[in-house]
């Protein structure tokens, strides 16, 4: 994975490849764990990084959940190799794997993100056939049983934030559903999405403040921070439904509902130049600066056990 | 493969909450093929919308009329996936050689 190119967009099978090789060249810190099947028959993979123990307190990481945000799965695969080759080296990082375990879904909507290679790049749903509609697919990020159906999601199946017919009704949901249930022990849940350079906190569904609003206030200003310090990308950020607008059955509404506190989403570069059609020579830079806020949250998870 | 020739990202924007509104009607409007990029949310929040040719017209007309303001994000959708194909395509093929 040394000579692989993190600088270009990738198909899923090379991704699929790449976590292989990564597993290969790290038997003892990197493993492959298969979560489930999508709607068409593929398989889900979640890379884990642990250095032992058993059940450790861990931290979730996806990207992808949107398939046409290609800048996301591509971080993805930069933040992979980039644990590896941190661990040992960087004493702050490897502090926080010597005690909890990351978990990492790269590609969270594989075939959505095999369309955007093959049939439509700007693919963003899932590619379930709905029943009665000729249109395809449900929003993933609009499927998750927290608010589900209320305002800020829509009932139409031709609507790109089309809710699907019941709360994780989609494969690609209810596996990370089942995953996170069964683990019990994930102490934050940080779901990559991109544009528009936020960082956002629960709730979409809901103007009431999340319990803990003042601390995931606090630290998201931190991780802002420290993502600006590396080329200066100015990030917003606050609860979902102040910073930019309603939305219900979001991943992370449902991951703070289930006691995960440090639960968050990122809307990663640009604000609006090429929106998710982010050249390829911007993956790199805008890993780097994510990695920055990545670490302020993992570490502050590591120091702040609950 | 679909293809996006002639189509254009706009990016409104809003000034209060009546201009919000007109733009969240045409979200409604299912035969023009809009794809929200950034959905309307709140005034002086920026609304990004891709138009299909067909619908571009129409869709500007209707935001003049209405004297909401937008400017032209992506001029032409279709060229910035050639550009992204070309440079997948130019690594793919360093990397057989």
């Amino acid at each position: 994975t040394d000579t692989f190119n993190y600088a270009t967009y990738h198909t899923l099978d090379e991704i699929y490849g790449f976590m292989d090789m990564l597993v290969a060249e790290h038997p003892n810190l990197v493993s492959k764990l298969q979560i489930g099947k999508t709607y068409e028959g593929r398989p889900i993979y979640v890379l884990k990084f642990s250095t032992g123990g058993n059940n450790r307190p861990a931290i979730w990481i996806d990207t992808g959940i949107h398939s046409r945000e290609w800048v996301t799965q591509a971080s993805g695969i930069w933040f992979a190799k980039k644990i590896t080759q941190d661990y040992g080296q960087n004493p702050a990082f490897t502090a926080i794997l010597d005690k909890m375990d990351i978990f990492l879904e790269i590609v969270t909507n594989p075939d959505g993100f095999a369309f955007t290679h093959s049939k439509n790049r700007l693919w963003r749903k899932t590619r379930s056939i709905t029943a009665g509609s000729s249109c395809v697919g449900v929003d993933p990020n609009r499927n998750w049983d927290a608010g589900f159906g209320k305002a800020g999601a829509s009932s139409n199946p031709c609507s790109e934030t089309y809710h699907g017919k019941f709360a994780n009704s989609e494969t690609e949901v209810k596996s990370i559903v089942d995953f996170v249930k069964s683990h019990g022990n994930i102490k934050a849940f940080i779901s990559i999405h991109s544009y528009s350079q936020l960082l956002l906190y629960p709730y979409g569904y809901t103007t009431d403040p999340a319990q803990d609003q003042a601390e995931l206030d606090e630290l998201a200003k931190s991780a802002v921070t420290a993502l600006a310090s590396l080329y200066g990308t100015k990030f917003k950020y606050g609860s979902i439904i102040k910073a930019i607008y309603r939305a219900s059955g979001g991943t992370i509404d449902w991951t703070y509902n289930q006691g995960i506190k440090y639960s968050y989403t990122f809307e990663l570069r640009d604000t609006g130049r090429y929106g998710f059609l982010l050249p390829a020579s911007q993956i790199v830079p805008t890993a780097q600066e994510t990695w920055l806020a990545l670490l302020t949250i993992m570490d502050h998870t590591l120091k702040h056990p609950y | 493969k679909e293809d996006f020739v002639g189509h254009q990202v706009l990016r409104i924007s809003v000034a209060d909450e009546a201009q919000v509104q007109k733009v969240t009607e045409l979200e409604d409007l299912e035969h023009l093929q809009l794809d929200f990029w950034r959905g309307p949310a709140q005034p002086g929040s920026p609304v990004d919308v891709r138009v299909p040719f067909p619908s571009l017209q129409a869709v500007k007309v209707f935001l003049e009329a209405h004297g909401i303001k937008y400017t032209i994000m992506i001029e032409d959708v279709q060229s910035l996936l050639d550009e992204e194909e070309e440079q997948m395509f130019a690594f793919q093929a360093r990397a057989a050689s």
